[in-house]
């Protein structure tokens, strides 16, 4: 679920 | 995932229902910024783009088409719907929203993490959603009777990125994830503009009075 940069969020 | 950003998500989720329930039920947009609107489709439009690049999971993907199918339906809604775009104000949503939309793809231009498409594309998304409500909170500024749920929207709109701020501390410091600056700053900068607006908006729900903001 999760993304070093963030892009997992929204 | 962790609470803070489940909540500003749901926040986030829960002022499109609110504010798709009042266009339909009240047939009524009246105190609803149409550019901010506006703004909204091109920030998700542009961040969303990852949708055909990147899966992350079901969840992200499905909040991903219900954001961007929400804010293109409220468009349509004030834009063509026949009674409810009588209802619009639109002789005081007068801030000219598109110049806002130039200053933000430079700076995305500028100031991005990699340059990428999809990269400057996101960051032009952080940079344009900061300062989208701008056109809401002048129209709200303007408007005499400003109406419960109009009022609850802008809350929980501003709500969701003020958690997301909670969201971003705990994964710095729990998760160890890096620094973002691009979006912590766009976050902050997005968050402090609705300051004035909480802060009226917590006054009139403590004395239980209408909320009306000073000209």
């Amino acid at each position: 679920d999760d993304d070093e940069d963030g892009h997992d969020e929204l | 995932m962790n609470i803070f950003r489940l909540a500003g998500d749901m926040s986030h989720l829960l002022s499109v229902i609110l504010l798709l329930l009042k266009i339909r039920t009240t047939k009524s947009c009246a105190g609803i910024s149409l550019k901010t609107q506006e703004l909204y489709v091109v920030v998700f439009l542009a961040r969303y783009l990852n949708l055909f690049t990147r899966y992350y999971s079901f969840y992200n993907t499905v909040m991903k088409l219900v954001f961007i199918a929400t804010s293109v339906c409220i468009v349509w809604y004030m834009r063509f719907h026949k009674v409810v775009k009588q209802t619009y104000n639109k002789d005081l949503d007068t801030f000219r929203h598109y110049v806002v939309i130039p200053p933000c793809f430079l700076l995305a231009l500028l100031v991005h993490h990699e340059f990428t498409v999809m990269e400057v594309l996101w960051t032009f998304s952080l940079y344009l959603e900061a300062v989208a409500i701008l056109p809401q909170l002048i129209l709200l500024q303007r408007t005499r009777n400003i109406d419960n749920l109009t009022g609850n929207y802008i809350f929980l709109l501003g709500a969701y990125r003020a958690l997301y701020l909670l969201n971003w501390i705990y994964r710095f410091f729990m998760e160890k994830a890096q620094a973002r600056w691009i979006s912590w700053i766009s976050g902050l900068v997005q968050t402090a503009l609705y300051a004035d607006f909480f802060y009226y908006y917590i006054k009139s729900w403590k004395n239980n009075e209408k909320l009306k903001l000073p000209a």
